[in-house]
């Protein structure tokens, strides 16, 4: 695990942090609810509790859907390429590729387009960022900069675990049996 | 698009179904090696710029000389993916390097600790992330 400069982190009076959805994006419950899944990964082993409201511009995370350029200087490239960027605390500001084809549940690894990517996969990833991990070189942590397509990759990693237990301590209410190591399901596509 | 499950939408409806990677012309440059010249080996340079393997200067004066700091950037990119550290365009990079990936980077003024293991403090990102 690695962190971002200087450490930054989520100040100790704010542990209990909420998101919301660009409202333009119009998101489907399915895919809000793939977002929450990968909140609750983080929550299960930190005191930090993430909670959805409907105020956008007052929510300390920001999630939104863009194409190409989109203001902050870091352009997305369409299918594949890059997916995502999310940005240090306190920023909040959680951006996606509009133009992926983006899978909300099922079972990615079946999915018949060679591009399809599992959303909740990429979301535990940048919360990641959000909340002040950088990118590890350990393969098997959700922090690892690379997914391939129909791939899923959810489960927080032991490395992963120590990285943000040494940000914000652990779960008080956690009995320590939620970590796990990563477990990848993975089918090599024509990507890679 | 979201796909609700693995089958709800045929590929055929997917107006980008048949679209790659943006990367995907990066395999042209498999095999290339230190003293080259190629074609469209900036847009590499880029690549490895953005993501911080290549710290200095402007991405728009990236030439297409494979040089020493295209070498330096893939030794060091070999190193954080846990990959033989040739400095070449061996056939596994250049698998890792078409894979999507986040667009944070992975370095900032040309340090790294994400291959280094258990540090607390790491040279990661600009101001911006």
């Amino acid at each position: 695990y690695t962190f971002f400069p200087g450490t930054p982190r989520w100040p100790e009076d704010r542990r209990d942090l909420t998101y919301a959805f660009l409202p333009g994006n119009n998101l489907p419950e399915t895919a809000k609810a793939a977002f929450t899944r990968a909140f609750q990964r983080w929550a299960e082993v930190t005191p930090l509790t993430f909670t959805e409201t409907s105020s956008y511009g007052a929510a300390d995370i920001r999630i939104g859907f863009f194409s190409g350029d989109h203001g902050d200087g870091e352009a997305f490239d369409g299918v594949l390429g890059t997916l995502a960027h999310a940005f240090s605390p306190p920023n909040g500001m959680f951006h996606l590729d509009r133009d992926e084809n983006w899978m909300v549940e099922g079972d990615v690894t079946q999915a018949s387009v060679s591009t399809t990517v599992d959303l909740e996969s990429v979301a535990v990833h940048e919360i990641g960022h959000l909340l002040g991990l950088g990118h590890s070189s350990v393969e098997e942590s959700i922090m690892y900069p690379t997914i391939s397509s129909r791939t899923r990759k959810v489960d927080l990693a032991a490395d992963d675990v120590q990285g943000i237990q040494i940000l914000y301590g652990s779960n008080p209410n956690s009995n320590g049996s939620s970590t796990s190591e990563s477990a990848t399901q993975e089918r090599e596509s024509s990507d890679g | 698009y979201f796909f609700p499950n693995a089958s709800a939408i045929p590929p055929s409806l997917l107006p980008n179904f048949t679209s790659g990677s943006p990367w995907d012309v990066f395999h042209n440059f498999t095999g290339c090696h230190a003293g080259e010249k190629r074609d469209g080996l900036n847009k590499l340079k880029k690549y490895f710029h953005y993501f911080g393997y290549i710290p200095d200067g402007s991405p728009n004066n990236l030439t297409d000389d494979f040089d020493d700091s295209l070498e330096a950037a893939i030794k060091t990119y070999q190193r954080n993916f846990n990959l033989d550290p040739t400095g070449q365009l061996d056939e596994a990079t250049m698998k890792q390097i078409v894979k999507p990936r986040c667009g944070n980077p992975d370095i900032v003024n040309g340090t790294t600790s994400m291959s280094s293991g258990k540090t607390t403090s790491s040279l990661f990102h600009t101001v911006g992330h």
